[in-house]
């Protein structure tokens, strides 16, 4: 494993987005570990819709009552995967704009596919198995809880107490050995992390969390990897 | 007695960031104060009523105490004043989130072969 790795510099990560006043953070972090698998399938970055998830994506996980994808009221990436899996893809941003709303009726038209998940699946909860799938299979989707992001600014957070119950959803597109630490009282290796709430948050949109602290804030145990059609030039 | 002028670059190139420095008593008034001034400014907010406003400035408070714990908490971070300054946490987690709580990773979900790390 590499000491360092970042998926932008690689160009295989869209632009920080914004969720807005919406609960729709799981279709972000969906979105963005499709657009990074899109990317390593045709090396074409194209930035995704979030909002067709919210309008169309209804997923429920079978297993578990009350897990149905519900718009700006919550969801869950897996439960996306699955929806465009079904659905054969996502369109593109521009042709389906976010809102930031829900409720509104389903405008999913096929034949503006743009990208489409050949299968997707969980990583274990090792840190260096998270480390090998995002590299060799681009973004990750991960969750997290959200606590210490309220009145994050920057550096490397490291939170000495931190709950494991997840509540936000985001995507892991790099790690690095050693963080900036403002007070500078260690450098600490850390992961990259890409959150919706635009750019003036954190840094530039980014989060860093540091590593080696195992399931930090929840955010080994809700990883998955997805996989896009390799879609063959006509 | 002096006037003194306070400008506000709320742009994301200002490399001042709003953190929490360690103040006495009254002076964190002042202070809760001037760094409300600096939120409302940098991210556009506006409050419908002056009871709002008010609320949103108690709240403002309470979050900047939070800060500094954090920043106490959380030392290898900069913790400070964030466009969610004016929420409770509550309000901040039912309105920013959207991950599903209390599931786990769906029971049929394909695992990830195990990758070689070393070497």
């Amino acid at each position: 494993l590499p000491t360092d790795f970042d998926w932008r510099e690689q160009g295989a990560v869209t632009p920080v987005k914004n969720q807005g006043m919406c609960g729709s953070c799981w279709s972000f972090s969906a979105t963005g570990a499709l657009e990074g698998a899109h990317f390593l399938a045709t090396k074409e970055l194209v930035s995704l819709s979030e909002q067709q998830l919210v309008d169309c994506d209804h997923e429920c996980d079978p297993a578990q009552a009350n897990s149905c994808d519900s718009g700006c009221s919550g969801g869950l990436m897996n439960n996306a995967f699955e929806y465009a899996l079904k659905a054969g893809g996502l369109m593109k941003e521009e042709d389906y704009p976010y809102t930031g709303r829900d409720h509104s009726v389903c405008n999913f038209d096929k034949s503006k596919i743009a990208a489409s998940v050949s299968n997707f699946s969980v990583v274990s909860a090792d840190e260096d198995q998270i480390a090998a799938n995002l590299i060799k299979h681009g973004p990750l989707a991960i969750a997290i809880n959200a606590m210490w992001m309220q009145t994050y600014i920057g550096g490397v957070s490291c939170p000495y107490v931190c709950s494991k119950s997840q509540d936000h959803g985001v995507l892991l597109v790099g790690f690095g050995e050693s963080g900036y630490a403002p007070i500078r009282l260690k450098e600490k290796p850390y992961w990259i992390i890409k959150n919706s709430w635009g750019k003036m948050w954190g840094e530039h949109g980014y989060y860093k969390i540091c590593r080696g602290r195992h399931n930090i804030c929840g955010m080994d145990t809700m990883v998955s990897t997805v996989a896009a059609v390799q879609i063959t030039p006509q | 007695g002096e006037e003194v002028t306070v400008v506000v670059d709320g742009g994301l190139d200002n490399p001042i960031r709003q953190v929490v420095p360690e103040l006495k008593n009254d002076e964190q008034i002042l202070n809760a104060e001037l760094h409300f001034t600096l939120f409302k400014s940098k991210y556009e907010k506006t409050y419908a009523t002056q009871e709002e406003h008010d609320y949103r400035f108690r709240v403002f408070e309470a979050n900047l105490r939070r800060a500094k714990r954090n920043q106490l908490l959380d030392p290898s971070a900069v913790h400070g004043v964030t466009q969610f300054s004016d929420l409770t946490p509550k309000e901040f987690r039912r309105s920013y989130l959207g991950l599903k709580r209390g599931f786990r990773l769906p029971t049929d979900t394909k695992e990830a072969p195990i990758l070689p790390t070393s070497e």
